[in-house]
Parts: structure tokens; C-alpha cells; sequence
């Protein structure tokens, strides 16, 4: 869950 | 989705419409370092390879393809349009970009979240986003000639890096489980450089040289 979160940034 | 992300995201779509439209109407890219756009297009092309495994939003991906399609093009246009080609400032646009790459690779092998390729690529482009201004900087330096599109451009790359940061310390504070040190470390390196900058921007126009 913490991926998507990181990843949900430009 | 905070009003921080969506203006710094807005912030950074506009800077680089602003090149793109300048490179595109003008025909010219005087003032603009290639390097530093090269360096923005590997960014780009590491950090968005989830695109293809990893879906967020429609939001995300479109502004991800947006990136990838502008910065290849600004490169494009700086090395391959004839008209914009001439333009160029070759001579002065000397900054060696691989003392900048090699230590980002290096720095992400050391030092990342989970040791895979596309975590390791990911993390390398935030290392590389922080320093990839430097060539440009130093262009503006050794030319000290900033002409509005390429000043205006600056500054809004310059804003998007502090609503970027504004936007990281909202979520924290809203998200229970939100920390990101290598994001946080390498945004904040990066926003320092433009600081640094936009220090130097003032006092050449307080003292009265302004603009060229």
C-alpha cells in the first residue's frame, strides 16, 4: 500500500 | 489529491508548455541547455516505467505520457529542428551530464527503498530531478542572458518544487502512514538549488542591471 502512495506523485 | 499536488502538478505542466511553446513559436532555444533537458527526459523515462505495471489514476498516466511526450520533444527540437538547432548555445552548454548520472546510479544502488530494478530506476530519477537544473543554472551563469520565456520558465519549475514540499508536509499530516525520506531529502536538495537561484535572480535585479 505504501507503493501505490509514493508512487501516486509526478 | 491535495490543492498543494495539483497546483505544483499545474506549476510543472505550465513550465514546460512555456519551453515548448517558445521552442515551438520562436523557433529558438537560446538560453536553454539541451543537457539539462536530456537529463529531465531520462528522469521521466526511469521513473514513469510503471506505466506499464502499475496503474494509479487516469489523472496519472496522462500527465506521465504529457511529460514523457514534452521533454522528448524539447530534445528533439533542440537537436534535430534545423531552424532550432542554430540556435543553440552549444559553446557555453558544456556541463558534463555523466558527472551527474554516474553518482545518481551510483547513490541509488546504495541507497533505496526495496532492491529491484524498477524501485532502483525509480529512486535514481528522483536523484537525478533534484540536480538536473545545475547545467542550466550554469548556462544562465556563463550567458547572463535570461530572456522572459526562459526566466519565466525557471520560476515556475521553481514554484512546482515548493508546492511539492507543502504538499508533502499536508499529507503527512492527513495521511497516517505517509513518510517518504529519500522523496523528502532529494525534493528538498532540489528545491534548494532553485533558493539558491532565485537569491542570485534577486539581487541582479534589485541591483538594478535587471533583466536582459
Amino acid at each position: 500500500e505504501q507503493d501505490l502512495e509514493s508512487k501516486d506523485e509526478l | 489529491m491535495n490543492i498543494f499536488r495539483l497546483a505544483g502538478d499545474m506549476t510543472h505542466l505550465a513550465s514546460v508548455l512555456v519551453l515548448l511553446l517558445k521552442i515551438h513559436t520562436i523557433k529558438s532555444c537560446a538560453g536553454v541547455s539541451l543537457r539539462t533537458q536530456e537529463l529531465y527526459a531520462i528522469v521521466f523515462a526511469t521513473r514513469y516505467l510503471d506505466i506499464f505495471t502499475s496503474f494509479v489514476s487516469v489523472y496519472n498516466t496522462f500527465m506521465k505520457l504529457v511529460f514523457l511526450g514534452s521533454s522528448f520533444s524539447i530534445v528533439w527540437y533542440m537537436r534535430y529542428h534545423k531552424a532550432v538547432h542554430r540556435t543553440y548555445d552549444r559553446e557555453q552548454d558544456t556541463f558534463r551530464h555523466w558527472f551527474l548520472v554516474l553518482p545518481c546510479l551510483v547513490l541509488a544502488l546504495l541507497i533505496h527503498e526495496k532492491f529491484t530494478f524498477l524501485e532502483v530506476l525509480w529512486t535514481f530519477s528522483l536523484y537525478l530531478e533534484a540536480v538536473a537544473i545545475l547545467p542550466q543554472l550554469v548556462l544562465l551563469q556563463r550567458t547572463r542572458n535570461i530572456d522572459n520565456l526562459t526566466g519565466q520558465y525557471i520560476f515556475l519549475l521553481g514554484g512546482y518544487r515548493g508546492l511539492y514540499i507543502l504538499n508533502w508536509i499536508y499529507r503527512y499530516f492527513t495521511e497516517p502512514h505517509f513518510v517518504h525520506w529519500i522523496t523528502w531529502i532529494a525534493g528538498l536538495v532540489q528545491t534548494l538549488l532553485y533558493a539558491d537561484f532565485f537569491y542570485y535572480y534577486f539581487l541582479r535585479f534589485i541591483g538594478g542591471r535587471g533583466v536582459e
